[in-house]
């Protein structure tokens, strides 16, 4: 089973796109695939139309609920253990537990019967996103085509090394994936130049297509909205590379 | 003194560039001007090219330095109180503290000199947003043209009214300001037809602005970068509101 945390300190980068289409595009190939929601903003299940959910990961960080019974079927091959505000209440409490960053270690051990967990995490340093980098082996980075975004990568890699020292093992970074490029775009060019000095592999940008940010609204992925689109293009292509990456060294 | 933060649980939204630029815009009419960064990407620094400060607004936290010793100059009459990544380790010693949700108010009330006191927070839910809504008495936020940026600006309108009930009064949430507005796309006029359902007063939109996004790469405001773009005169129009505000009832 792989286990990969897709992550990012800079806000609207396309964790959360990223984790959708890349999640229901492996479980179109008949991979088993988990999403795992570990922001308060919840917009994994928002992007997937799911709603009504009674349980979530809040639930079981406190305890009431293992996490088995807080997944939900999203699609074909594809489930989701969903995220809620409680979240932030619950990282509270988890603040003042022993072992406090290997709480997903312990809480994730029977999630064991599927190919690949995708992690979505919120746009901050906190402690779910230190777990989830504890958790995982492979850390995805999605940059977007912005100055800010290139340094939120760098001081997330340097942060990553941080918790090596301290925790021990963690997870590898793996792939940079550039999103929202626009070749018209100066800005674009320069972002992917910085990004060669930083030293993950670069995967082929995402380009930008209005059409994966009209997606969430209608609860769709790419290749339920738009599949001919340059988003369902670009994103099949990410999935090729994933899905044939060596594994982890 | 006005007290305001800018605030948003959804990233990449226009927190940043709202504050640098409506910060230099009221500083150039004359007012004495504060930003406080509270988000451990430190970007305000980063997008006023500040670098080299050695103080910032962990060292506050854990009481290493006063708010008043870690001010740096940024431009005429605006001053940065800076943050960096040890803003996370300070973060997690202040869940352990009393009236952990009032360190703010405390820590800050030397800093009355200014005419406005202007705070760039986190894409998320932490004590640090808690605090600085707490402490400000005015909150702006920003949604760019996104159905999820939408829904976040609702989830933190409901997190307001929880807050206002367990810890009394908050702060009022007095703008929604449409940022990254692109007339020629369908979703930009479905997101502004949301936002009249939310209540508070909505700004004219500050439109896309390719320049507004190429500016903190310099480490200049839109005003130093690209006097005469559209993001400069749109910034300069929501100055004008901002100054022009009745005061708070
Ligand atoms: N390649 C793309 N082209 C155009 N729009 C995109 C692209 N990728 C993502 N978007 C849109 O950009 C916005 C930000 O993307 P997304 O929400 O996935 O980022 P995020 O990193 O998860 O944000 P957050 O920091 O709030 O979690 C969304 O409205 C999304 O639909
Ligand atoms: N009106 C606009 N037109 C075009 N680009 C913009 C506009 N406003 C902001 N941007 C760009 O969009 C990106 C996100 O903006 P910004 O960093 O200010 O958002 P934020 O809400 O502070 O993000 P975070 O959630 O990471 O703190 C930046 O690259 C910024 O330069
Ligand atoms: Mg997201
Ligand atoms: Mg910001």
């Amino acid at each position: 089973m792989r286990k990969i945390a897709i992550v990012g300190f800079k806000g609207g980068i396309g964790k959360t796109t990223t984790c959708v289409n890349l999640g229901d595009a492996l479980a179109r190939r008949g991979h088993r695939v988990l999403l795992i929601d570990t922001d308060t903003q919840a917009n994994l299940a928002i992007s997937l139309g799911i709603t009504g959910f009674k349980k979530s990961l809040s639930d079981v960080l406190v305890r009431k609920a293992t996490a088995e019974e807080c997944i939900v079927p999203a699609r074909k091959n594809l489930d989701l253990l969903p995220s809620n505000l409680g979240l932030f209440k619950a990282q509270q409490r988890m603040v003042l537990e022993m072992a406090r960053e290997e709480i997903f270690e312990e809480l994730f051990v029977g999630l064991n019967s599927y190919d690949y967990h995708l992690i979505d995490c919120a746009p901050s340093l906190s402690l779910l996103t230190i777990n989830s980098v504890v958790y995982v082996d492979e850390v995805f980075i999605p940059v977007s085509m912005e100055l800010l975004a290139t340094s939120g990568a760098q001081q997330f890699m340097n942060y990553l090394k941080d918790i090596a020292r301290t925790l021990g093992q963690t997870a590898q970074i793996r792939l940079l994936i550039p999103t929202m490029y626009d070749p018209r775009r100066r800005v674009s060019k320069q972002v992917i130049n910085l990004l060669q000095d930083l030293g993950p592999r670069i995967t082929k940008p995402i380009r930008v297509d209005t059409q994966l940010s009209e997606a969430p609204g209608y609860g769709k992925t790419i290749y339920e909205y738009a599949p001919r689109s340059r988003g369902a293009i670009d994103y099949a292509r990410l999935t090729e590379v994933v899905a044939n990456m060596p594994p982890m060294s």
